[in-house]
């Protein structure tokens, strides 16, 4: 493992965290899209399901499940916790989520890298994580304002795609065999969708200002 | 050779 792969995994991990850690210290998911969160939590039951089959390494193994469970926690917060639940901005998360999960399946079923039942559903997780943000980037520009702690968790989730894109060119170079291209073009779809966000997030960063995209 | 890709990333 190279270290942008590791500093992927880590950027990914601490922006689960901050969501965490804003659900659980504010009692709130103002600002956080329960949408997003279902389609993160669908990439990962599906690509995961290859903690029965293969085997890797330990830490593969317990990052799937720490993404599984901190996925599915952050769901059930949202729609199930008493206090959490009331902070939901139903009215300005109302992106078609189906659509997408439709989309990705139809585009898995005809683009993989062969037709079995995992490789299907591995290929739909890929291309479903890479829109999967689409709901959360609408809530925000819908809402405007952007909270402290939900910049900072879409912000480190953009740094772990970064890092990804660097680990393919580092392992392209380094390695004889390496080629995964539906990882390599969804990764880069991916990371575009962030582009615009980052943008602002750099400007309000500079300006030493609050975070605040335009309407 | 198989052309099946390893999938150790996550």
């Amino acid at each position: 493992m190279n270290i942008f792969r590791f500093l992927g995994d880590m950027t990914h991990l601490i922006s689960i965290l901050i969501l965490l850690l804003k659900i659980y210290a504010t009692k709130s998911c103002s600002g956080i899209s329960l949408k997003t969160q279902e389609l993160y939590a669908l990439v990962f039951l599906a690509r995961y399901l290859d903690l029965f089959t293969d085997f890797i390494s330990v830490y593969n193994s317990v990052m799937k499940v720490v993404f599984i469970a901190s996925s599915l926690a952050i769901v059930w917060c949202m729609r199930r916790h008493r206090v959490v639940r009331r902070s939901y901005d139903k009215e300005l998360d109302t992106f078609r989520h189906y659509f997408l999960v439709a989309a990705c399946l139809a585009l898995a079923l005809l683009v993989q890298e062969k037709f079995t039942f995992l490789e299907v559903l591995w290929a739909f997780s890929i291309y479903l994580e890479a829109v999967a943000i689409l709901p959360q980037l609408v809530l925000l520009q819908r809402s405007g304002n952007v909270d402290n702690l939900t910049g900072q968790y879409v912000f480190f989730l953009g740094a772990y795609r970064a890092f990804y894109i660097l680990n393919w060119i580092y392992r392209y170079f380094t390695e004889t065999h390496f080629s995964r291209w539906i990882s390599c073009v969804s990764g880069l779809v991916q990371t575009a969708l962030y582009a615009d966000f980052f943008y602002y997030y750099f400007i309000s960063w500079k300006n030493n200002s609050k975070l605040q995209l335009p309407a | 050779a198989s052309n099946e890709v390893t999938k150790d990333e996550l």
